[in-house]
């Protein structure tokens, strides 16, 4: 283990946990420090695998996984406080958070350039797993694992594809996603049923999806190139996410509505990339006007 | 940026706390803590619109997969996920049928080899934190390649 990285205290603990913990940094591409966070399982961690956890985006943190997901404890809305999570993930595993690429959360690029994609991203969290490794060689015999949500869809099977096929000792036995990006032609294309069989559009605007975005072989809502479906299309996408609905859980209520930035918009824009640009723009003002007259 | 709907207010300011950063060894010239970076989401290049190829060379190498998805969640919906693993063109080897957590149905899943697709009930886009306990037990045997 690295000793330097360990943490021995943290501010707002008011329990003493049965694991143990590093952060610190992990080294990428040339300049890159990723910021990694090292539970160990709270059963055996010698011989329970090491699972390394990815939030999505692009450019989001992974540490919302551990203090809000499965991480061994959550920060209470005090925000100084801290509370044990009992369905933690290290109860079974040693989980690994990284947050990555470099400019996300508390990791950085010594040049401060952030524009990067999918492959380097891939290369960048291999390197960074290699020097993981190299901190902690006594975990390079337990079974690995990466799993991901939401952009991880793309993380995930990429970064496995090298941990499977590289040249580094990692006994790598698997990777799950969760809620992940995986094809955007299918979530574009699904979600118009999935709204429609949540009763979020009525008859008259499911009508028109079909009448215009379908024909005997049928629909396509991903890319078609009929303007008047493409309408139809967005006003559908309009219900879904400019309407007041929770877009990440449907029946949950959506909370800081006000307060969300419209760059995280353009961070997210990987959704329904073929319409976004109209998202905003068309002249379309059912949901809010309706809600309030449904309400 | 923070996502929308989502509160993450108490996780930033506990983690931009001064004692926090110097507990978790994040230097003082770094600038504050945020969920989601703008740098990053602003200049990033999307190069895959579908890891379909990825998926069948990492399942043909024999390494386990499983895709799970809340199925109330509408930025990445259940049914997407679950077209995209049917699509992959692997046998099906055990039918859609349901996961029980706590004497209750937690959801659906299905296997095609070495790959299972599965549904949270009632959870969104975060199973962990919106099904904490259905989620654990899905991890579980995930890693131990159990039955669910």
């Amino acid at each position: 283990q690295y000793a330097p990285d360990e943490v021995t205290d943290l501010p707002g603990m008011t329990f003493k946990p049965n694991y143990r913990q590093w952060s610190g940094y992990l080294k990428a591409g040339q300049g890159k420090f990723l910021h990694y966070w090292f539970v160990t399982s709270q059963h055996d961690p010698m011989k329970d695998p090491v699972v390394l956890w990815l939030n999505g985006g692009p450019g989001c943190s992974s540490l919302d996984g551990f203090l809000s997901e499965n991480g061994p404890f959550h920060v209470n809305n005090d925000g100084a406080t801290l509370y044990e999570n009992v369905f933690s993930w290290n109860k079974y595993a040693n989980m690994l958070y990284l947050e990555s690429p470099a400019g996300v959360g508390y990791s950085y690029s010594d040049d401060q350039k952030y524009e990067t994609d999918d492959d380097k991203v891939a290369a960048d969290n291999y390197q960074a797993l290699q020097s993981f490794f190299v901190k902690f060689p006594n975990f390079t015999r337990n079974e690995f694992f990466i799993f991901g949500e939401s952009y991880g869809g793309i993380y995930v099977p990429t970064l496995s594809l090298r941990v499977a096929t590289g040249q580094a000792k990692i006994n790598f036995k698997g990777f799950s996603v969760g809620n992940g990006l995986s094809s955007f032609a299918l979530n574009d294309e699904s979600l118009i049923y999935f709204g429609y069989y949540h009763g979020l559009f009525g008859e008259d605007l499911w009508r028109d999806l079909n009448n215009n975005c379908c024909n005997k072989e049928g629909c396509n809502f991903y890319n078609s190139s009929s303007d008047s479906c493409k309408t139809q299309v967005n006003i559908a996408f309009n219900i879904v996410y400019q309407s007041g609905l929770n877009e990440y859980s449907l029946y949950l209520d959506c909370e800081g509505r006000r307060g969300f930035s419209k760059a995280y918009e353009k961070s997210m824009s990987h959704l329904f990339r073929n319409y976004r640009k109209t998202l905003h723009t068309n002249q379309f003002s059912g949901p809010r006007s309706s809600s309030v007259s449904l309400s | 940026g923070v996502p929308p709907c989502i509160n993450s207010t108490a996780q930033t300011n506990w983690l931009n706390r001064g004692d926090v950063r110097k507990a978790l060894h994040i230097p003082a010239t770094l600038p504050p803590w945020d969920i989601c970076s703008d740098a990053v989401g602003e200049e990033y290049h999307v190069l895959y619109s579908t890891v379909k190829d990825v998926y069948l060379k990492l399942l043909s190498l024999g390494l386990r997969a499983l895709v799970y998805n809340g199925d109330t969640d509408m930025a990445c919906n259940f049914l997407g996920d679950q077209w995209f693993v049917e699509d992959l063109g692997i046998k099906e080897t055990s039918k859609y049928k349901i996961w029980i957590y706590d004497d209750q149905v937690s959801g659906f899943y299905e296997q095609f080899g070495n790959i299972t697709f599965l549904t949270v009930k009632g959870a969104g886009h975060m199973v962990p934190q919106w099904a904490p306990g259905p989620a654990l037990q899905m991890f579980q045997t995930f890693l131990t390649n159990g039955s669910y």
